[in-house]
């Protein structure tokens, strides 16, 4: 473990917190995308297979738990909760997000380190993690203006990526037998979807502005 | 070298 890898993994737990918090709390989902949610739970439940097979740590363990038990709860809460579903904001949410899992699947088939059921899932959730903030951005920028909670969910859940990546640069140079292309590449497409996305983030935070993304 | 099993990250 190290202090890059802890920080990404503090910051996407962040991120988690943030939007619990918002859906709990003001019983609102507006502005979040339920395809991005549902497509998270599918990256959680595919790379999370070994949770019970292969003990790594304590830490491991329950944040692979936390990870999947509030992505699932939360696109509970965006179906089924009678006052959060309400808010949801479906007409604008219309990314096909199945466009995304298939060619995911195809590529894992194809481009992967082990042709396991387990190693193809595991290469699948990588990839389809690199997408699965697509049907969001697409809502953020159909969305006339971005609340705060949102905005910094999507902020803390880029960022978390761009700290495994240096994280990955930290354990190449110091485990010289480490190095992992295909979780590279995934990692790298993962925090470069989100560039325009930090700009303006910024942008309006600098200027003390709504955070509003062109459409 | 068998590459480390990259498993023990989240």
């Amino acid at each position: 473990m190290n202090i890059f890898r802890l920080t990404g993994d503090l910051t996407h737990l962040m991120s988690i917190i943030v939007l619990l918090l918002k859906i709990h709390t003001i019983k609102s989902c507006a502005g979040i995308s339920l395809k991005t949610q549902e497509l998270y739970a599918l990256v959680f439940a595919t790379r999370y297979l070994d949770i019970f097979t292969t003990y790594i740590s304590l830490y491991n363990t329950v944040m692979k738990l936390i990870f999947l038990g509030t992505s699932f709860s939360i696109v509970w809460y965006m179906r089924r909760h009678k006052t959060v579903r309400l808010s949801y904001d479906k007409n604008n949410d219309t990314f096909r997000h199945y466009f995304l899992v298939l060619p995911c699947f195809l590529l894992a088939l194809v481009l992967n380190n082990r042709f396991t059921v387990r190693e193809v899932l595991w290469t699948f959730s990588l990839y389809l993690e690199a997408v699965a903030i697509i049907p969001q951005l697409v809502l953020l920028q159909r969305s006339k203006n971005v609340d705060n909670l949102t905005g910094n969910y999507v902020f803390f859940l880029g960022a978390y990526r761009g700290f495994y990546l240096i994280n990955w640069i930290y354990r190449y140079f110091t485990e010289n037998h480490y190095r992992r292309w295909i979780t590279w590449m995934a990692g790298i497409v993962q925090t470069a979807l989100y560039v325009d996305f930090f700009y303006y983030y910024f942008k309006s935070w600098k200027n003390n502005e709504k955070l509003k993304l062109p459409a | 070298v068998e590459d480390v099993d990259l498993k023990d990250e989240l």
